[in-house]
This record gives C-alpha cells, structure tokens and sequence, in this order.
C-alpha cells in the first residue's frame, strides 16, 4: 500500500512544477524564465497515506506561496496544473471539464486552451464547456446546444472546425 | 482509448433520443446560451460512466428522467429513491420495467476497431441498469472494465463540474492525500 | 419583531416578481410577455422569523419553479433579483459586486449591465469588478488595477467614460 | 449618499499610499488583469466599514497589511491575533502603538457638501481602530453612524464577493429568514 501510493506521490511531485509552468509561462518570450513555481509535499514521510499532502504555488513575478492569498484566476490556474498532473500518473483517456475558464482574463484563457489543444494530440481528449470564444475557437469541433422552444427540449448541432483555418 | 459519441433518451432537459458524434476531434467545446442543456449534458456523460445522481445537482434517479413540467402533485408523489439501489443491483433482468431514460456512450478501446457500447439505464421503479454492449451487468463489473481504461469513478480525476475548479486547489491537504489513494 | 419582520417580508415579495422580469426580459421585444417569474412564501405565517422564507424563480420559456433545476447562468440572475428586491427595503447608497457575471452568457451580461447603468442613475451607486467588455463598457468611470511590478505593488489608474459616447 | 474616493496606506497588495476618486459617476467598473488587485480593492472598502477579516480572505488582521514577502519564518512568529479585539476596541487612545496600516472612505451624506472621512487602521499590537473625521470612535457607533446611511454591515447586503454569486440564490429558508431579520 504504502510502495503504491509513494509512486503515485512522487509523479505527481515531479510532474507539477512542469506542468504550472508552462500554464503560466508567456507564450511570446521563449525564455525558460517564464512562468511560476509548484510543489507537493507530505506531511508525513513515515506514513504518507495517514497524514495530507501540501500544494504550494507561485504566479509568476510573485512571492508568496500559501494558497489563501493567490487570487480568483491565480488560484484557477494552480488548480488545473494539479488535476493535469494527478491525472498523468493513470492517464484517463478523456477529460469533461465545465467553464473552468469563468475566473480568467484573455491572456490565462489564450495559456489554458493553447495547453488544451496541444495535449489534446499527445494525451487525452478533451471536452470542454465554455462561453468565451479565445477558448472554444480552438477547438477541433463544436457540439452547439440549444433549447428547442416548441418541443421544451434541449437539442444539439455540431460543427466539424478543422476545416477552417 | 477515445469517445466516439453519446446517445441520450430522456435524460434531463433532452426530450426523446438525441444522438451525435464526435468524429476525429481531439479537442471538442460545447458552447450554447445559459439553460441550453450543456451542463446536464456533462451530467449524461458523468451518469453513464456510474457516478453518483447526488454529484449531478439531482437528490434521485427520477429527478435525471425528462419531464415535461414539474406541477407540485407531482413533487409529493415521488418516492424518495433509495440511491443504494444504484450500487448493488443484481443481475437477473425481470423484464417487466419500462426503460425511462438512457445514456450510452460509443467508445473504442485503443485495441479494438469497433466500439464499445456502455449503457446505464434507468427504470419505472426508479432502478438503475448497467449494460456493456447490450448485456445487463452489475455495477462492479461495469467499473472495473473502466478502471482497465483508466477510467476512475471514484476518483473522478477527469471530470470538473461547473464551479468546482477553483476548489481542487483550496482541497485540504487529507483531501488530497485521499485523491492520491484513490488513484494508486 | 413581528411587525417589522412581515413590513420587510412584504416588501421584497411585491419587488422580487418585478425585478426578476425586468432582468431576464428580452430588451429588443417590447411585449408586457417577456420576462420569468419570482416568488417569495413564507413557511410559516404566524411566527414567520422562526421559520424559513421559500424562494422560486422561473426563467423565461421554462417551466420549473425549483431553485435545483435552474443552470449556473440562470441561477445567478435570481441571486441579483433577489438581492436587489431584499436590499431595496433600506436602500443601501451603493453596491459592491465582484465578477457577478462570470457564469453569464454575453446576452444576459448584457441584460444585467443595463439594469445597472438604469437604477446607477435612480437609486445606488455601482461599483462593479468585471473580465467582460460587455459589462464594464458601459460604465460611467473605470479604474484601471495593475500591478507595478518594480514595486511589488498594485496600483491604479481612473479613466472617465463619460466624455466618450 | 455617495462614496466619493478612497485613501490606502499599506493595505493588502497595495504598497504605501494609493489613493482615487469616484467622481460623479454612478455606475463604476474596476478592470484589470488576474492577480492584479481587484478584489484587494473591495477587501479594503469593506474592511473601512467594518466588515471582519474572515470575509477578507485572511484568518487575521496582520494579514491584510502589505508584506514584500512571505517568508517561513515570518509564518511561524505571527501571533494568531484575537479577533474579538475588532469589536471591543476602547477610546482611550494609546499613542504607543503605530499605524501599519489603514483606509479611509470619503463619503459624503444627502444633507450635506463635504465628505465625512470614515477611517479604520491597523495597529503593530494586531488591534484595529476606527476613526470618524480624525477622531477615534468605538465600533458600536461608527457602525450606527453607518446604519444611519442604510449601509448595513451585518446583513452585508450591498456586497457581493467573488465567487458568492449564486449562493444568494441557493441559500436555505432559515438563511433567507436571517438576513430579512438584519435588515428590518
Ligand atoms: N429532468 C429534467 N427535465 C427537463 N428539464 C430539465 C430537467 N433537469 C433540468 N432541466 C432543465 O435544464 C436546464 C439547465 O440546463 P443546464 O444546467 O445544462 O444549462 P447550461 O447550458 O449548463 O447553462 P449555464 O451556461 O447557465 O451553465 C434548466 O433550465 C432546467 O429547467
Ligand atoms: N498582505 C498582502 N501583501 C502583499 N500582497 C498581497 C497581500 N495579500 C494578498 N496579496 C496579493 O494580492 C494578489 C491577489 O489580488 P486580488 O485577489 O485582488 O486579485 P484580482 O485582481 O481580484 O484577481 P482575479 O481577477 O484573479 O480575481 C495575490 O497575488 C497576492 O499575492
Ligand atoms: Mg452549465
Ligand atoms: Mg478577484
């Protein structure tokens, strides 16, 4: 038990920071500067299963690491990075993510869905419900829905993208 | 693995059967104005993979079936569903419920050419149904050929509902710890 | 106790049917049709502070009257109806709303943002904290927050819209 | 009445002292990236009216005043400072104690032309202090001197954090009862 959950633990410590980076990183400088910093740690190095783990993390340009003083959009942008990185260990074959992007403004937006789009091809797939645009507009398909007045009934459409450039 | 398409009947704000697919896209939205269905239609996918009706904003299975109107007669007459009944059913199939509402979902295993089909049902006795191609199964066989895809009911580790994402970051650090164990 | 418990509870029931209407009906029809409807009940009228005040609110076209049915979208706009028909008893001189329309599609920020700029002008002030041009552009005055970074510090900038049509 | 600027020393993300006026706009947007110091923003003005730091996103008043940086160490010498001081706050002015932080609102009331400063500051001993025109008052009447002006603390119902949105709408009944008991 304790072997399983170490293994887990550690790929999800040595993937975070990876993966928070490049949600934060400012995709016009190539620098490896960019981008801000994550962590896990255990409570408990004896027993890891019985004690908590620890989630620290830094926007870029910042300097604080407790999660209570990240804001609304820094603290959904953390929150991703996590979910990606749990999710590596045993990778689902899709994700069903529903308006995660409320709390961001364009340029966390334009990061989360170029992130999106590119392991959309490596990894999993991903169906995400949205209203903005800078999000949807990325993606391969669109499945449209709709409120059928006279049957009083949700109905859908759907829209093939990659035709289009 | 990959999701080819969903079929739906009855299922919350989706009258009758509503069918499509996903074709080759790796990365699909779904967009349409407040109220339009997309939510419950992460509701239809989440409920035929086995999740709970309670993580679907609904108090019971009834509540996932269609409904024209909602008058208030109809509020006292429903029983509250015993939501155990979602877990344990047992195989023999007595034939005598109509199906309510269904979802299933086409989904093609990375070994295989022609897809899977997972089907969960519901019944007029407020039942619930598991089916993998057709055949009724119990719901511990129906999880476990998801877990072999690495798809994790409980641990539900790729799935956000509307308003929870900011909530995985502020989850407690046993949260945490308890979400890790799910997944080793 | 009694007496001033039910003056408030009536006022908010004679309001919230007619705030809720003036927010979700379609600006463009003119028609008395548009808009849902809102209720207030009390649980129980003789000592009605000891027991609870029930809410229902049905958007347009709909046909539920349960808070359980309603989508993210639509349950935040009877939250701002009720919000504002509760605070209409002792008008408040101004509001301070942050990222009220993060669940909203564009046509319902819409809605709300002129409900804003109408009763700004009538009753209270607004202050409001938004991500979407369609809400903030039609604001009076706006303050720009950002962060200075050779500081390490949030500053902010005021711009009067009012000069510009 | 209206709120007719704001006046921040050392409060929260903002460094020393930032000051803005309203204008005569009715109908105000603040605007800015993620991070930038929006929400810090309402913070301070519902911190001047009194609002207490739990609703502020911080466990204690010292959390609220700038800091350049966290580092561990300052974690672990921070007395968790007694709450209960916001509220029981005595006139007798001790002058020892300086001012690490504070905001002042510039509101001014229907009857009259010049704004009425309200004040509230944050000591180095972790006590909070509420000032009206420059002179200190207890909490009991700068907040009947606020219910004066309709601005209602307890039932905060002029103030929407982030975030809070939709749980208006889906509080309980007793909840609902609550807040209509505040306000008559
Ligand atoms: N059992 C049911 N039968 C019929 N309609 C239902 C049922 N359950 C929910 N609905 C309807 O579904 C609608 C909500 O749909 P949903 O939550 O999917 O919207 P959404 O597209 O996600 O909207 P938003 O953008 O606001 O989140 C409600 O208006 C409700 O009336
Ligand atoms: N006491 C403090 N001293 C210095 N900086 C602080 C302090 N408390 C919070 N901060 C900083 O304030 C920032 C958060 O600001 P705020 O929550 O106002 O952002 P926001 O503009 O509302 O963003 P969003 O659009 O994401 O909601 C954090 O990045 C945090 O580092
Ligand atoms: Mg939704
Ligand atoms: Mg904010």
């Amino acid at each position: 038990r304790r072997e399983l959950f170490i293994k887990a633990f550690e790929h999800a410590q040595e993937h975070i920071d990876v993966i928070y980076k490049e949600l934060t990183k400012d995709p016009h400088y190539n620098v490896a500067l960019g981008g801000g910093s994550a962590s896990l740690t255990l409570e408990d190095e004896d027993e890891p299963y019985l004690a908590g783990i620890r989630y620290h993390a830094t926007p870029p340009l910042k300097r604080f690491k407790e999660m209570q003083y990240l804001s609304g959009g820094e603290k959904t942008v953390a929150a991703l990075a996590l979910l990606f990185a749990i999710n590596s260990y045993q990778q689902s074959p899709f994700f069903i993510l529903d308006e995660i992007d409320a709390a961001l403004d364009i340029s966390n937006v334009e990061k989360i869905a170029r992130y999106i789009k590119k392991y959309s091809k490596i990894n999993s797939q991903f169906i995400v419900i949205s209203l903005k645009n800078t999000m949807f507009e990325k993606s391969d398909a669109l499945i449209g829905v709709f409120r059928q007045q006279n049957l009083n009934s949700s109905r859908v459409l759907t829209l093939d993208l990659s035709g289009y450039s | 693995g990959r999701l080819n398409g969903l079929e739906l009947y009855n299922f919350k704000s989706y009258k009758g059967t509503v069918k499509f697919g996903l074709g080759t896209s790796d990365f699909t939205s779904i967009i349409g104005p407040n109220g339009s269905g997309k939510s419950n239609m992460m509701d239809a996918i989440s409920f035929v993979l086995g999740v709970r009706s309670s993580h679907l904003r609904s108090n019971a299975l009834k509540d996932l079936i269609y409904r024209d109107r909602i008058s208030s007669l109809d509020k006292e007459n429903q029983i509250p569903e015993n939501e155990q009944k979602e877990v344990d059913n047992n195989i023999e199939n007595d034939n005598s419920e109509t199906i309510k509402a269904y979802v299933k979902a086409f989904y093609t295993k990375n070994s295989e050419n022609t897809p899977t089909v997972f089907e969960r049902d519901i019944r007029s006795n407020g039942d619930s149904v598991y089916k993998i191609d057709g055949k009724q199964v119990n719901f511990k066989n129906y999880s476990k050929v998801l877990e072999n895809e690495n798809i994790l009911i409980k641990a539900r580790n790729f799935l956000v509902f509307q308003g929870d994402v900011e909530n995985i970051a502020s989850q407690s650090s046993q949260q945490l710890t308890r979400l890790l164990e799910e997944i080793s």
